[in-house]
């Protein structure tokens, strides 16, 4: 464990934390793409089905099951819970995400660390997490103008993979014999699509303004 | 060996 990686992860567990935060204060999931969520949940459950046959450590077993554990009650949340439910924007929030999912599956039969049905789902959840967003980005840009906590949620959810792409230079330039090309590939992709987020989260900032995406 | 291959990243 390094200090970019540790960064990293409480980065994501904030993320969680902000989103928790705004749909049970405001009893609102309004400008949150539940397609996103659901991707999110996948990914989850795809990445850790080592969950109980490889004991890393205490820490990894706990932040696997707070992740899994969450993204799966904000789904719930955001599909049944009497009051939360009627504030999804189910018509802004549109994409079809099964292309993703079968693209990424596709890509993780061909592209992996080894052949075998844990390393296929693990590479077909690293993909999958760099497109997750594009859901919550195309809602963010319908909708218009953000709540400052949804806009949290996206800053610290884009932001933590950039504090892993540290950790894997440093991982790199002190472990001989590392390399993470299906980590490190994907990563850089997702970070790259928060790119314009981070540009007009910036400027909302500077500006002391209200988030605006263009449409 | 088998922490090699165990995934040690979240």
């Amino acid at each position: 464990m390094n200090i970019f990686r540790l960064a990293g992860d409480m980065t994501h567990l904030i993320s969680v934390l902000v989103l928790l935060l705004k749909i049970y204060a405001t009893k609102s999931c309004s400008g949150i793409s539940l397609k996103t969520q659901e991707l999110y949940a996948m990914v989850f459950l795809a990445r850790y089905l080592d969950l109980f046959s490889d004991f890393i450590s205490l820490y990894n077993t706990v932040m696997k099951l707070v992740f899994i554990g969450s993204s799966l009650a904000i789904v719930w949340c955001m599909r049944y819970h009497r009051v939360v439910r009627r504030s999804y924007d189910r018509e802004l929030d549109t994409f079809r995400y099964w292309i993703l999912v079968g693209a990424c599956f596709t890509l993780a039969l061909v592209l992996h660390e080894k052949f075998s049905f844990q390393e296929v789902f693990w590479a077909f959840s690293i993909y999958l997490e760099a497109v997750a967003i594009l859901p919550q980005l195309v809602l963010l840009q319908r909708s218009g103008n953000v709540d400052n906590l949804t806009g949290q949620y996206v800053f610290f959810l884009g932001a933590y993979r950039a504090f892993y792409i540290l950790n894997w230079i440093y991982r790199y330039l002190t472990e001989p014999r590392f390399t993470r090309w299906i980590s490190c590939v994907s990563g850089l992709v997702q970070t790259a699509l928060y790119a314009d987020f981070f540009y007009y989260y910036f400027i909302s900032w500077k500006n002391n303004a209200k988030l605006q995406l263009p449409a | 060996s088998k922490d090699d291959e165990a995934h040690d990243e979240l």
